[in-house]
């Protein structure tokens, strides 16, 4: 029996809107720890992580650790009848094939429930190993976004480069070249504008770039997107869900052929 | 040139 009452359901929401464009169907496993999900997107060229822990819950009950096989497309779409602050419950039996989604309105004068069917899903988890980062950027979570908007429209890849001057974002098309540079800032008046960059050694990367966009759906959930980097590794895009847990892609970097 | 690996390539599959 699972049975998890989360108040923040807005949060619920942003999650599926970040990921449902990458992956269409997915498990979500849940367990004692919470709810995890980890998919690849058809290419098998990026990875979403999820984990949403346990106690970021009200109320979490979970029995016995199940795999919730769900098409996104409609669990956004059940998703999407609830209000922004509205309180989600989900409910499942151990051995049943639909889980229950009941919404109610913060004042609770209105509450409705859906009913979501389960589907097989075999997928494939990776392991994915601890890294020690050469460098990892904290940024603003819109100034990324922006950054992958304009670059997106001069080219196809982004080599980004993390020196001790700052982390360079560059593209090149048939429009010319373009070059974005972000540089350190602790300073900031507003917490939400700072970037931290952490640099071990310096390290550059060539990546697809219709991935690292569609990476930023996710701004909504966060003031601010961390990219890990480390030669010859996937980078890793992480936003903090508050204090619950995270979202994190991983995507391949390109290589010499 | 370059070409595209696939995840699998850098991360075991569990």
């Amino acid at each position: 029996m699972l049975e998890a009452r989360l108040v923040q359901g807005g949060m619920l929401k942003k999650v599926v809107d970040a990921v449902k464009d990458l992956v269409t169907e997915a498990n979500i496993d849940v367990s004692s720890s919470g709810f995890q999900l980890q998919a690849m997107d058809t290419s098998h060229v990026s990875l979403i992580a999820m984990h949403l822990r346990s106690d970021a819950f009200e109320h979490f009950r979970c029995d016995r650790a199940m795999s919730m096989g769900m098409s996104l497309a409609n669990l956004a779409k059940v998703l999407k009848c609830a209000g922004n602050d509205d309180i989600v419950t989900l409910k499942a039996n151990d051995d049943g094939d639909t889980v229950t989604f009941m919404f109610e309105s913060p004042k609770e004068d209105r509450v409705s429930d859906f009913e979501l069917k389960l589907m097989d899903i075999d997928s494939e988890h990776l392991g994915i190993p601890d890294t020690d980062y050469c460098a990892t950027v904290t940024m603003p979570s819109g100034e990324y976004a922006r950054i992958c908007k304009d670059l997106s429209s001069i080219g196809d890849t982004v080599v980004i480069s993390a020196t001790k001057d700052g982390v360079k974002f560059t593209t090149s098309g048939d429009v010319g070249t373009a070059n974005v540079t972000v540089r350190q800032n602790t300073t900031a008046d507003k917490k939400e504008d700072q970037t931290i960059i952490d640099l071990k050694e310096p390290v550059a990367l060539t990546f697809a770039l219709r991935y690292l966009t569609s990476f930023a759906k996710a701004t909504p959930l966060a003031t601010h997107v961390t990219l890990s980097m480390t030669r010859e590794l996937p980078v890793m895009v992480e936003y903090a869900i508050q204090d619950m847990g995270f979202l994190r892609f991983y995507l391949a970097p390109k290589i010499e052929d | 040139d370059e070409k595209q690996p696939t995840l699998k390539e850098f991360f075991q599959i569990r």
